[in-house]
């Protein structure tokens, strides 16, 4: 019941 | 032109090692500043950013900014080749194809020449330096590798709760569960050994165990590493080199 959360998702692209 | 020189092959063998398992890929990014890297692992869950600033080399010196695309696999089969305490010179052109990797054995007057081919690769570059964090914690590198790897025994996943003066690390799993609790303290003799927590909100989060384990291969980086947690961002575990750092950026496991 716990969901891996992705990296990109927390970052903006430069 | 890029030349950079490292007092000890064994410095930069250790970087890489401390990252090669998760990342294969990687730009090298050489600018006036030092060289710089970044790269997500290929479950986009784990990004790895490495500064060795120029302060970290014997000798430093890029005329311009120069990217080296490195497999790294092919890297540390090359550096495996040097001794640790050689001295390692990276060498590279202007818009390079290929890198020239030196070793010099000062003390036998031997000198060994490697080139490794690079390539070209195609990467998203993550804004990551507007971080806000509600925890931050300094802590033995050795201590946090052992309850990483003890932990990960029981469960995929490992807890990581702190509060004003209390880190609690904790795993349940099929076979049972463990805990593991440490408190903050000073050792004034070996500063190294303290444990540093400062907290504006307690926070509490659970993390992937085998990200984590990819994490601690950065402990023969530092003697400590400072993590930086908040409920609603990636965690950051870094290692501090003599002039730089590695830092793990870990995005979190949410209850759904």
């Amino acid at each position: 019941k716990y969901k891996q959360a992705s990296i990109a998702s927390f970052f903006k692209k430069r | 032109m890029l030349e950079a020189k490292f007092t000890e092959a064994g410095l930069f063998k250790r970087i890489i090692d401390s990252f090669r398992d998760c990342v294969q890929l990687i730009n090298f990014n050489c600018s006036e500043k030092g060289i710089a890297a970044q790269a997500v692992d290929d479950s986009r869950v784990l990004l790895v950013s490495l500064s060795i600033n120029v302060e970290a080399f014997e000798e430093f010196r890029a005329d311009r900014n120069i990217v080296l695309g490195c497999d790294l696999t092919n890297l540390s089969k090359i550096l495996r080749c040097g001794n640790n305490s050689d001295n390692l010179t990276l060498i590279a052109e202007d818009s390079p194809d290929s890198i020239l990797i030196l070793f010099e054995d000062t003390k036998r007057d031997r000198v060994s020449e490697y080139s490794l081919k690079l390539m070209e690769i195609e990467t998203d570059f993550l804004e990551i330096s507007d971080m806000k964090y509600e925890s931050y914690i300094t802590m033995p590198s050795a201590d946090f590798a052992k309850t990483v790897r003890d932990l990960s025994q029981l469960s995929d996943s490992i807890n990581i709760l702190v509060t004003k003066d209390t880190i609690k690390f904790a795993a349940e799993g099929d076979i049972g569960s463990g805990s593991i609790v440490v408190k903050p303290f000073t050792d004034l003799d070996h500063p190294e050994n303290s444990i540093k927590v400062t907290i504006e909100k307690p926070v509490d989060l659970r993390f992937g165990a085998k990200y984590l384990n990819d994490i601690i291969k950065g402990a023969s980086l530092s003697d400590t590493i400072t993590i930086k947690l908040s409920e609603e961002a990636p965690a950051l575990f870094q290692f501090d080199i003599s002039s730089g750092n590695l830092q793990f950026y870990l995005a979190p496991k949410f209850d759904e």
